[in-house]
């Protein structure tokens, strides 16, 4: 996260990482149910199989995983089928742990947004993540706030790529607050107006290179979009496993 | 490279590939910005520091270079890019070859100071003077006749412009000549149209089962199964008494999708779609667990309220009814039309189930809510 600064522990009990074998976290993820996760399908590529991964939650610092953290092997990856590498469209996954976790304070789901419900352009929502700040990648997790941007105004910023229904644009101009490299997978949260609530909205999936010249918003894979599939990939996988 | 050097046999500019310490190979050229080219093959890292065409798709010079060809700056700009971004590779001798330096001088003179009017740098890892002279001993690379200015990504304009694909038929006009709005309709351009909102898809999006037109035009009619049959999702047929039992018969499981609903005006009268017939639920039976069972599997949450609803007299002779079966606690992990059973005789308390679901707990913070910490100035 460019621009973000480090979270208080608990403060996002669904952001959990991506970890596999030697590599240790590669991506982000969000937790939205004792036995599931997303992320998003790029992560897995070349790395398709379950047995790679693990999951691991109530972390705050990637190096120090302390009481609070639980660590989950995945029994199964679903990688949206129609996930296009080159455009980076329909870039989401729904993980399967192999076990329920144990919700406490700092390992919780988040809500999923329900049929049409998306944030407001200009609205300010936050992403978290281990990935990359821009001069190095850090320990602890890192929370920025970004404003929700309007899909013909975030197709200016890109010109050489299409942005999509399945997508979804925050950031800033100047890129002074973006994801970056590492963040992928993970969160962008907005808090419901009665306060206390927190929606899933975005997975960090792709976007300028976020320590190079050309700077702009970050693109999100839009989970409004996919609410729909997940729950039916969850029902799938809940009540018609062979 | 594990060493400071490639090995010797890569003397001269054979490229070493970091990710194993060896002298690269020649790979096919997949970065559809630049699958025009008069050669087809490439190596990595190229000229630009990328250490794969994936990266390469992905870097900024990606999208700087084809923007600036739509300002016309110089003829050969993307071929130009292109001898950086995927250089030539020598298939006998492995040898990557370069751009040669008046091709770089020409492109730089020529372009540099448009990026400078959009506060941009031309990319520092293309100093012309690492390239060798034309016409000298190294080889090197000139635009051949016939070298396309615009990319694949690109339209090419009436007028020889190039504007990017993206803009083409978006209702703006790019070209100066206005032709990337010109034969705008589907079929103009090789692509099919939906009947009723006119939006056009590609032909590989009919019948994929996946819905794109807005009113699903593009997934009806794909198959014709007989009478005793229906369609999934992936247009296989399956016979209708398979529809809804519990197990899937369709190999992307379409069988078993939306058998369980909440329907009717309060939302929470249980309808069950069992053998491509729709039934009410008798009350009979009913406990808890197939309550929670019902709001799991809608993932709606759990349950806040159940409640019998009696059929008006009339009525309940001519709905169908399922009830649970006697064995519906064994079927661990099945769906709830698994634990159902159609049964000779209609329900006799003609009360039907009806359910309200709350969405659990989620998206609440106990710890680390924003606070401002107080410090004396």
């Amino acid at each position: 996260i460019l621009g973000g600064r480090v979270s208080r522990q608990g403060a996002w009990p669904w952001q959990c990482s991506l970890q596999s074998g030697q590599s240790g976290h590669v991506c982000g993820c969000v937790l939205i149910a004792r036995k599931w996760a997303l992320t998003v399908a790029h992560c897995f590529e070349g790395r398709e199989s379950a047995d790679l991964w693990k999951v691991v939650l109530g972390l705050t610092n990637l190096d120090h995983p302390g009481a609070h953290s639980q660590s989950r092997g995945v029994r199964s990856i679903i990688v949206h089928p129609r996930y296009n590498r080159a455009v980076v469209d329909y870039d989401i996954s729904v993980v399967q742990l192999d076990s329920e976790v144990e919700e406490t304070a700092f390992v919780r789901p988040v809500c999923l947004p329900r049929p049409g419900q998306l944030p407001s352009p200009d609205s300010y929502c936050y992403i978290t993540g281990w990935g990359h700040m821009g001069n190095r990648m850090p320990f602890k997790l890192q929370e920025g706030e970004v404003r929700i941007i309007s899909l013909p105004q975030c197709q200016s910023y890109f010109d050489m790529k299409t942005i999509t229904a399945r997508m979804l644009c925050a950031g800033y101009e100047a890129g002074t607050v973006d994801s970056c490299m590492g963040d992928s997978g993970g969160p962008l949260v907005c808090e419901e107006a009665d306060g206390g609530r927190w929606t899933l909205f975005g997975l960090t999936s792709w976007g300028s290179v976020c320590f190079s010249k050309v700077l702009g918003p970050g693109v999100y894979s839009n989970v409004t979009h996919f609410t729909p599939w997940i729950r039916q990939q969850i029902y799938i996988h809940t009540y018609l496993s062979d | 490279c594990s060493a400071p050097s490639c090995p010797s046999t890569c003397e001269g500019n054979g490229a070493c590939d970091p990710r194993n310490g060896t002298c690269s190979r020649c790979e096919p050229i997949s970065l559809e910005l630049c699958m025009n080219l008069p050669y087809n093959l490439t190596s990595y890292p190229n000229l630009l520091g990328h250490l794969s065409q994936r990266e390469s798709s992905v870097s900024w010079e990606s999208s700087l270079f084809p923007a600036l060809v739509q300002t016309g700056c110089y003829q050969y700009l993307m071929f130009y890019a292109c001898t950086l971004l995927v250089p030539k590779c020598d298939p006998v001798s492995l040898q990557r070859v370069p751009p040669c330096r008046s091709l770089c001088r020409d492109a730089k003179e020529k372009c540099e100071s448009v990026l400078s009017i959009v506060g941009l740098q031309w990319p520092e890892d293309s100093d012309c003077s690492q390239f060798p002279e034309d016409g000298g001993d190294a080889a090197c690379l000139l635009p051949e006749d016939g070298v396309d200015e615009c990319s694949p990504s690109h339209f090419k304009c009436r007028s020889g412009r190039c504007v990017l694909g993206i803009k083409r038929c978006d209702g703006h006009l790019d070209c100066d000549d206005h032709s990337d709005e010109e034969n705008c309709g589907c079929s103009e351009r090789a692509l099919w149209e939906c009947p009723a909102s006119k939006a056009c898809i590609k032909p590989s999006m009919i019948c994929d089962g996946f819905s794109d037109c807005p009113l699903m035009e593009d997934e009806a009619n794909c198959t014709v199964c007989r009478d005793n049959e229906l369609a999934c999702s992936n247009h296989q047929c399956v016979h209708r008494t398979l529809w809804c039992d519990g197990k899937k018969h369709c190999s992307d499981s379409s069988d078993e999708w939306s058998c369980v609903s909440l329907s009717d005006q309060s939302g929470s009268v249980l309808t069950v779609f069992k053998t491509a017939a729709e039934y009410q639920v008798c009350a009979d039976e009913w406990n808890h667990q197939l309550s929670s069972l019902t709001c799991s599997q809608l993932g709606l949450g759990v349950p806040s309220s159940v409640s019998m609803v009696t059929d008006q007299p009339g009525v309940a002779g001519r709905r169908r009814w399922l009830h649970v079966h006697p064995e519906w606690n064994l079927r661990n992990g099945s769906a709830l039309q698994a634990r159902l059973e159609k049964r000779s005789h209609a329900c006799h308390s003609r009360r039907r189930v009806s359910v309200l679901c709350t969405r659990e707990e989620c998206g609440q913070r106990q710890v680390g809510g924003v606070t401002r910490h107080r410090r004396k100035r």
